[in-house]
């Protein structure tokens, strides 16, 4: 579980 | 889990979020608030606090651009004069 949660892409950003 | 209500006495929410479905942040965060923003005005959101529902719509498996766009929907709206945000504290 740890190695999957590792290789989940990071997040954009959005100003709102 | 806290509640907080943001009047929309400003021509912005004037806050930046990052995090959704698919990536390392599954709930959308705040990482950035503007100043003069009614997000800014309203006092009780800070940096880094994650957010759980907007006006009761829970974003929990939301994908980022979707919690996005339910968040500037719920600005935009007239119907209310103001947003509540259910916050976890960070």
């Amino acid at each position: 579980v740890r190695e999957k949660r590792l290789t989940l892409p990071p997040s954009e950003i959005t100003m709102l | 889990a806290v509640l907080v209500r943001v009047l929309k006495n400003s021509n912005t929410l004037g806050i930046a979020i990052e995090g959704g479905g698919s990536t390392r942040q599954p709930l959308p965060r705040i990482v950035s608030i503007q100043k003069g923003g009614s997000a800014h005005n309203c006092g009780q959101l800070r940096t880094g606090q994650v957010i759980l529902e907007v006006d009761g719509i829970p974003l929990q498996g939301r994908e980022h651009k979707d919690a996005a766009r339910i968040i500037a929907e719920a600005f935009k709206t007239k119907e209310k004069g103001h947003i509540d945000f259910l916050g976890k504290d960070y």
